[in-house]
């Protein structure tokens, strides 16, 4: 008995070690999956947040200046937007339209919605629509119309590349518009001298609308040679908004040579779209809106938009103070770069948002978003591919208009059609 | 908000006397309040 007890007593003594190893071990794993974890999510972190350290461009300016950037404008705006948007109780709705109106100095004579109590909130009467015939066009079909209601901040000839903002500060294009880069794939992969793919209305036997956009292309003259070959059989940056799809385009065989001789020059830039020898020239035009102003832009002219590019940027306030104030502000900010034609060549439209006004809406493109939490976050992360690729973040998502039309290749607009707007937040 | 124009036009010709004679001719001045359908320029 005394051997058994023995026997027992040391069994007793030994079971804790294979469970305290058993323990130890299952507290292994968990701490090797909790500190996993945790370093997976500070790496996701850093991830977030370095394109947006490395995408905020500290401008250069007074104090003023200075505190604005600090600022989380877009935040900012955003929520600006959503309070405009809160349903105001009707008795409020004239009194407050009113008083907006007398502040900023809105006509609402002109305003096609009569009834104040209509518009549920501040963000509705901001957007508002004007009756038919308030803003007549210029009669003269060579006349380039105003886009919007607004004041004419600058205007003049683009030379050696620079837009003169305000004051004597200047800009180049090539800041305001991105890069006029060349995809090496147009001499490669394009199939230059095949005819152009039949349109979606040709393949759906609309002979009416292909008819029209011919008309429209040479009632127009409507070329397409440098711009729109330069920009090559594009695929879409995408951003997490866009939908997955092959947009290569096939040029027209007649301007292969121009092309060649064009790549050949080197490092494109907007004023190589100037044919050699020719006596144009680059003009441009600087229109402010102020918030009075009816928030709705138009086509200035008979045009075809052939591309858009989303610059995701900051949006400072675009008041005529801060523009002599904030050198190269239309470059910090956000803005949607319309690229095309129109008959005496290039023509391209560029809305830039406001810390108020940040959504900038283009009606015949529904996949742009402006000033969105979502595409900030695209944009972070293409400049993270970017510079993990040892490549320079171009600072824009480009989408193409070719495909509705073999004739036009692009959007057309007519001159004074509603193109979009702005609205508040 | 701003609307920013960048166009290719045929560049203003003038005769001796300053005076336009072609391409491209401005409609508006700086500062100038202009609405949606007047002329900025014209060719």
């Amino acid at each position: 008995p005394g051997a058994s007890s023995k026997v027992q007593d040391s069994r007793i003594r030994w079971y804790p070690i294979p469970v305290g190893l058993g323990v130890g071990f299952l507290g292994l794993v968990q701490f090797y999956k909790v500190y996993t974890r945790e370093q997976e999510k500070q790496a996701q972190d850093e991830l977030e947040q370095r394109p947006k350290r490395r995408r905020r461009v500290r401008p250069e300016g007074p104090w003023q200046v200075q505190i604005m950037s600090t600022l989380p404008l877009k935040a900012m705006s955003r929520l600006w937007g959503r309070l405009n948007e809160l349903t105001l109780p009707t008795f409020l709705r004239v009194p407050g339209f009113r008083l907006y109106s007398f502040i900023f100095g809105v006509n609402l004579d002109e305003i096609e919605e009569t009834d104040l109590r209509k518009f549920p909130n501040l963000a509705a009467f901001f957007y508002r629509t004007l009756k038919p015939g308030a803003r007549p066009l210029d009669m003269d079909p060579n006349a380039l119309l105003s886009p919007a209601d607004g004041r004419i901040l600058q205007f003049g000839q683009i030379e050696g590349g620079d837009i003169e903002q305000v004051k004597g500060m200047t800009y180049t294009i090539d800041a305001l518009l991105g890069q006029n880069s060349p995809t090496p794939s147009i001499s490669s992969q394009t199939p230059l001298d095949q005819p152009p793919k039949p349109s979606l209305h040709e393949l759906e036997g609309d002979e009416e609308l292909v008819k029209q956009e011919a008309e429209f292309a040479r009632v127009n003259g409507i070329s397409y040679t440098l711009p729109y070959l330069l920009s090559g059989p594009t695929k879409r940056r995408k951003s997490s908004l866009d939908q997955p799809k092959d947009e290569s385009v096939t040029p027209s065989a007649a301007a292969v040579s121009e092309v060649r001789a064009e790549l050949a020059l080197g490092e494109p830039s907007w004023l190589h779209y100037l044919s050699p020898g020719s006596r144009h020239v680059l003009y441009y035009a600087v229109i402010y809106l102020a918030p009075g102003d009816y928030h709705r832009f138009h086509s200035p002219t008979n045009w075809v938009v052939e591309r858009r590019r989303h610059f995701a940027g900051e949006l400072y306030s675009v008041s005529p103070y801060l523009q002599r104030t904030l050198p190269g502000l239309f470059t910090l900010n956000e803005r949607v770069v319309l690229l095309g034609r129109w008959r005496w060549g290039f023509f391209s439209y560029v809305p830039v948002g406001a810390t108020n006004v940040g959504s900038i809406k283009i009606n015949f493109d529904r996949e742009l978003r402006t000033n969105s939490l979502t595409t900030d976050t695209a944009a972070d992360r293409a400049a993270e591919e970017a510079a993990r690729r040892g490549e320079p973040y171009l600072g824009y998502v480009e989408a193409t208009y070719e495909g509705a039309s073999a004739v036009l290749r692009g959007h057309a607009l007519r001159r004074g059609e509603e193109m979009g707007g702005f609205q508040l937040g | 908000s701003t609307i920013v124009l960048v166009f290719e036009a045929p560049s203003a010709e003038h005769d001796e006397a300053g005076r336009h004679t072609g391409g491209w001719q401005w409609c508006v001045e700086k500062g100038q309040r202009v609405k949606v359908g007047q002329a900025l320029g014209r060719i």
